[in-house]
């Protein structure tokens, strides 16, 4: 859980299926 | 197809359709140029480059099938290593000038605003010099940066990830597959066996020189966010203080 709370954002383009370009 | 299926050419194929596109910092840098203002632009094209880092690295064959926490780790130690290829390349056609973007050119001296940022400049310069003079074709830079990519983690002392056995095992089969692609690109340009060895030992040390130049950059813009000379921005942030 600390990891992923110090990553939210990568965590979150990493997880996410949308491009992280669009998430931008 | 799985990427353990993929032939080294078909490899690269969708390593070059994973590169990101032409960025552009969209506004002017006023001259003169300011500390601040600079670094305000620099951080700014960081910025915008890492949301396509990100979905690059996505496009890598095999990168998701790592787990989170080793897709996390591979991007937060290599970012700026892969930033820094990118601007290389993008500057190889380019003698003495970094080509940040298509809208953001600049020669050594106009680092001179930004105290500790020319012996940077100097660096990038010089590994840029040397690829000129290696002639790197755009199929080994794709591989470099893949491999970057990929090898920027394997020696993690994290036992979270000393653990994930299967991640790790899958992780090296990638780079394996990656510098088969690389050594494929090498062989295709003719060269006896001997100057190819030699040539794959010049590429890849050249990448201890990125590792090095970017430790520094990290550390000047660890510096100029900590002064508040630069305010960084959210994503820019967490990767530079997790990455460091």
């Amino acid at each position: 859980t600390s990891l992923k709370e110090k990553h939210k954002i990568l965590h979150r383009l990493l997880q996410n299926s949308t491009s992280p370009v669009d998430l931008a | 197809v799985h990427h353990s299926s993929l032939t080294p050419e078909q490899l690269i194929s969708c390593i070059m359709h994973a590169e990101p596109p032409e960025i552009y910092l969209m506004e002017d840098l006023k001259r003169p140029f300011t500390e601040a203002r600079m670094m305000m632009s620099l951080t700014k094209l960081a910025n915008k480059e890492l949301f396509f880092m990100i979905s690059w690295a996505k496009k890598i064959p095999g990168f998701v099938e790592l787990s989170l926490t080793y897709q996390m780790h591979q991007l937060e130690s290599c970012w700026l290593d892969v930033l820094m290829l990118g601007l290389m390349w993008r500057s190889i056609d380019h003698p003495g000038k970094l080509i940040f973007s298509a809208d953001l050119k600049l020669n050594r001296e106009e680092g001179n605003c930004v105290k500790g940022i020319v012996i940077i400049f100097d660096k990038l310069l010089a590994a840029t010099t040397r690829f000129r003079e290696l002639n790197l074709q755009r199929e080994e830079y794709v591989c470099l940066k893949a491999m970057i990519l990929l090898n920027s983690n394997i020696c993690s002392t994290s036992p979270e990830m000393a653990e994930d056995l299967e991640s790790r095992g899958k992780l090296q089969l990638l780079l394996d597959s990656v510098t088969d692609a690389l050594v494929w690109a090498i062989s295709k340009q003719g060269l006896s066996f001997q100057l190819q060895s030699a040539r794959l030992a010049h590429l890849l040390m050249l990448l201890s020189d990125i590792r090095h130049v970017s430790g520094k950059g990290m550390k000047h813009l660890s510096d100029m966010k900590n002064n508040n000379i630069v305010q960084v921005s959210d994503l820019l942030l967490e990767m530079l203080t997790n990455g460091s």
